[in-house]
């Protein structure tokens, strides 16, 4: 059981690594496609002012109990001071003059970015069937027996 | 690409530049999306998301405002902390714990804390009711209305009486995470818990054990002792209650 819980281990730092980078990717899409629609003449707001619905989620809704184990807010190791595609995405500092920016490469860097993200939330779905499985075969040793609470105090 | 940051923080602390600081806010901006969604997944469903990413949003600001980059820190971790802060401050500023569910938890704790003493040992659920006059199903909704308030308002809730005495939450992820260095105090303090769970009924010792040493969700929990998610929400609040009083004591 201990080899389980090492592997289960693993998957949530894979968790909270995928979840800061998705997190972080989403943010500047949504920031684009804010920007592409003021371009267009859709939105007449500043991004500033409109910063909070930008960020929102989409639909609410929530996979966790709210009772379940508060979430770490530790940051990944590397963020952004590595040399992989999404630290460089996230090292580049396009939001801070969005407004001077053209269209075309706008439009370029949000199409990169959501190929990326994409990747990254089908990876971190990866890691949540492994996470299933393996809990799944720790609580079947707890119902069956073969695994006892009282050697964990 | 880091360079170009690296010189609107010049730039913005320098000489107050507007449009640098607006750049600055923007760029970071990212950050207020993952911590008010993880903030959010430990407070009552009913919080609205949108609420949580505004006031995180000041929290950003106030970091960009008040971050010294002369002293060398990253601004990442200084900025989450500061945005976690703002949203739990907002929270609590909104009074988000109802008074009706406050007065309870003492008045939960108090006949628990009454039964103990007497009893020497934990009361079961039948006991509290009977003492506080109620059916033990009416008490169960009690201990679920708590539990639903989530992590963040049961570990205030249960330290409201006495300050700084170290709360449940700060006490439990540092046991598991084992310690090659372990002071002392540490090895003291894991020993009294597995000693105060150990002395839970069986049902309250299996809930507690299997959600902080061995990890588990509540629903995963659910499905090892055959019983309803919410079910398990109602045995965990009312041993993290009984614990906290063996605590205190
Ligand atoms: N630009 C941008 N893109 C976003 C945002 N949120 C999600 N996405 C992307 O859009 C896809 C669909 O999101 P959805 O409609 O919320 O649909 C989601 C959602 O219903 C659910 N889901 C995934 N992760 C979570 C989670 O952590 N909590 C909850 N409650 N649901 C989740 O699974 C569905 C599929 O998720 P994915 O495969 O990861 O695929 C997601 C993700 O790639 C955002 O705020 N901004
Ligand atoms: N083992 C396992 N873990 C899971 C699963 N889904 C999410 N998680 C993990 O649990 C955290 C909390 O999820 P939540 O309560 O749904 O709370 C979520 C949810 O309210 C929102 N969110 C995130 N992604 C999406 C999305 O794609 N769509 C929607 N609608 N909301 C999302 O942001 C909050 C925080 O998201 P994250 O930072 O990604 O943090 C997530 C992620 O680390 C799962 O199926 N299995």
């Amino acid at each position: 059981i201990d080899d389980l819980r090492s592997r289960r281990s693993i998957c949530d730092e894979l968790d909270t690594e995928l979840s800061y980078y998705r997190r972080m990717i989403q943010g500047r899409i949504d920031l684009l496609d804010f920007e592409l629609r003021r371009r267009s003449g859709e939105e007449t707001r500043s991004l500033i002012e409109a910063l909070p619905e930008i960020l929102a989620d989409s639909a609410s809704g929530r996979t966790s109990n709210p009772l379940d184990r508060e979430l770490s807010l530790d940051l990944p190791e590397l963020a952004g001071g590595g040399a992989r595609e999404v630290d460089t995405a996230l090292s580049d500092g396009f939001l801070a003059h969005l407004p001077t920016i053209e269209v075309d490469e706008l439009r370029r860097i949000r199409d990169s970015l959501s190929e990326m993200e994409a990747k990254i939330s089908e990876q971190r779905r990866a890691v949540y069937d492994a996470h299933d499985i393996i809990t799944g075969e720790i609580t079947k040793r707890y119902r069956e027996g073969t695994a006892s609470a009282d050697e964990l105090l | 690409r880091d360079q170009a940051i690296h010189d609107l923080w010049i730039e913005y602390k320098d000489s107050g530049d507007e449009r640098a600081r607006e750049g600055l806010i923007l760029h970071y901006s990212p950050l207020v999306k993952f911590v008010a969604g993880r903030v959010g997944s430990g407070l009552p469903r009913n919080v609205d998301q949108n609420d949580l990413v505004s006031f995180g949003t000041f929290g950003l600001i106030d970091a960009v405002d008040k971050f010294e980059p002369e002293r060398g820190f990253k601004f990442e971790t200084y900025a989450v902390n500061r945005i976690e802060g703002a949203i739990l401050d907002e929270m609590r500023a909104l009074d988000w714990v109802p008074r009706s569910v406050r007065s309870r938890v003492r008045e939960i704790q108090r006949t628990m804390a009454e039964l103990e003493h007497r009893l020497q040992r934990t009361p079961t659920e039948e006991e509290v009711a009977d003492a506080m006059g109620v059916p033990p199903d009416t008490l169960r909704t009690h201990l679920g209305e708590i539990a639903n308030l989530g992590f963040v308002a049961l570990d205030e809730l249960l330290n409201a009486s006495e300050k700084g005495s170290g709360s449940i939450s700060d006490i439990i992820p540092d046991l598991t995470a084992v310690d090659p260095s372990g002071s002392f105090e540490k090895e003291e303090t894991r020993y009294l818990l597995a000693d105060s769970i150990n002395r839970l009924p069986d049902r309250e010792r299996l809930v507690l054990t299997l959600y902080y040493y061995e990890g588990l969700t509540l629903s995963e929990i659910g499905g090892v002792l055959n019983v309803t998610e919410s079910r398990v929400c109602q045995i965990h609040t009312k041993a993290v209650m009984s614990l906290r009083n063996r605590f205190i004591e």
